[in-house]
């Protein structure tokens, strides 16, 4: 069956917020959200990019968030090297 | 703003510059004025400056990439990463990759190259991303026509922290960021839209929805990129779903969100006598379609229906009003009129015709 449209979004949102904590909040790509104890780091990272960004810092990938993320910007980390 | 890890920086301050190679969107002459604008941007305010070489290696080597270019950081195509630079060193340090793939202009069109570049250029000079949403480092793109562009005070700072300040007599300044709940907080012009309230100041607009307890800050640019900053007065006609802004002795109409087409319009075409030279506030009472312009220590009114101005006006403001001196800015919502004189707000009771409050500018914005 088709893929429900809103499930689709989720995934593709999902796969945006990864690739831009993990190009600018260095997310290390082999993160194990499921494996380690404690918060999940990419809710983290998130949470360090919503604080950047002024946003309201919830660890997760709300609509706010998601646009700022949609934006043309610099290729450069915005923390770190 | 925030220095580059490690804080990097140039040893010496004349420093050199070249252009490897030209993007066909631009015409070469038109590539080549970006970038010198750009470098001026910070050579403005530091003791730093700029000689372009054209054949031997240069601090800053500034070029436009495709794709995986072999520096580990691949460029995405179109949108997404516009550009990047190297913090101060030997080799690739310094310099600046720009994404072929995107629309490069030197207007509001695409993507502002001038804009970049000067962006790109904080990172060559040890600059890192600014999380001041008005910062030339903000990591984000916003256009602003370059003939209107000032380095920010945040940037100022931060690369006169590297570098120290220029060498010119006096000192240049840029613009700072209003922060909703700064108590000295003015405005140039409110006006409500839609049923959210719209503060301008500067380049920026502050949008406040009453459903949200935050305000919203962004360039005026963003949503409306033929407007120049500064808007002088600003009024909602709610019966014709428009928006009347003011500038000097010009006026633009918003039609639901965007600019109609055909403005700018003299202000005289409504009416104002040749002697009025820009409008300092309006609102328009939308129960009696009556609409207020504040200029000076007088106001017209104006009505909507007869498309003229009433006559015996102008009156004075202190006559009609109150004692609520030079009006910078005013809105109706819910009956009330909010006259803004500085940082003291009033509000006023068509009603009563009187003054039945008192409050601070940053009243809206739940500080």
């Amino acid at each position: 069956f088709p893929v429900a449209p809103e499930a689709e979004d989720e995934g593709k949102n999902l796969q945006l917020v990864e690739n831009y904590l993990q190009n600018f909040y260095n997310l290390q790509r082999d993160h194990q959200p499921h494996l380690k104890k404690g918060e999940n780091p990419l809710a983290a990272k998130l949470k360090e990019m919503q604080e950047f960004f002024g946003l309201q810092v919830t660890g997760k990938p709300d609509l706010d968030t998601l646009e700022i993320m949609k934006k043309p910007r610099c290729g450069i980390p915005d923390i770190g090297q | 703003y925030v220095f580059t890890p490690g804080n990097p920086k140039w040893k010496r301050n004349n420093l050199t510059y070249r252009i490897l190679n030209y993007t066909p969107k631009m015409r070469r002459a038109d590539v080549n004025e970006a970038i010198r604008k750009a470098l001026s941007v910070w050579s403005n305010v530091t003791p730093l400056t700029f000689r372009k070489v054209e054949d031997k290696e240069a601090d800053i080597m500034i070029s436009f990439a495709y794709r995986d270019h072999h520096d580990n950081s691949p460029f995405d195509g179109p949108n997404g990463q516009l550009a990047h630079a190297f913090q101060p060193g030997e080799g690739i340090g310094g310099d600046v990759h720009l994404d072929e793939e995107e629309a490069w202009t030197k207007d509001g069109r695409g993507y502002n190259l001038f804009i970049v570049i000067a962006h790109e250029l904080g990172h060559s000079l040890g600059l890192s991303h600014s999380n001041d949403p008005g910062a030339l480092m903000y990591p984000t793109y916003s256009y602003t026509d370059p003939k209107e562009f000032l380095l920010p005070q945040d940037d100022i700072d931060g690369i006169q922290a590297i570098y120290g300040q220029s060498n010119a007599a006096v000192q240049p300044t840029g613009p700072i960021t209003p922060q909703t709940c700064d108590p000295n907080l003015t405005f140039d012009a409110i006006t409500t839209l839609r049923g959210e309230i719209i503060f301008f100041k500067g380049r920026y607009m502050l949008r406040k929805h009453p459903a949200r307890t935050e305000t919203e800050l962004n360039f005026i640019s963003l949503f409306w990129p033929k407007l120049p900053s500064g808007i002088q007065a600003a009024y909602e006609n709610v019966e014709r779903d428009e928006v009347l802004l003011f500038k000097e002795d010009k006026y633009w109409v918003l039609r639901g969100y965007d600019i109609a087409p055909g403005y700018p319009k003299p202000i005289y075409r409504l009416g104002f006598p040749k002697t009025v030279k820009r409008v300092n506030a309006a609102y328009s009472d939308e129960t009696t379609g009556k609409t207020y312009f504040f200029i000076a220590d007088r106001y017209w009114r104006y009505d909507e229906n007869k498309k003229s101005m009433d006559h015996g006006y102008p009156r004075k403001i202190v006559s009609d009003f109150g004692k609520i001196g030079r009006v910078d800015a005013v809105f109706q919502k819910d009956g009330y009129v909010y006259f803004f004189h500085g940082t003291t707000q009033f509000q006023f009771d068509p009603r009563a015709k009187r003054i039945i409050g008192q409050m601070k500018s940053i009243s809206w914005f739940n500080c």
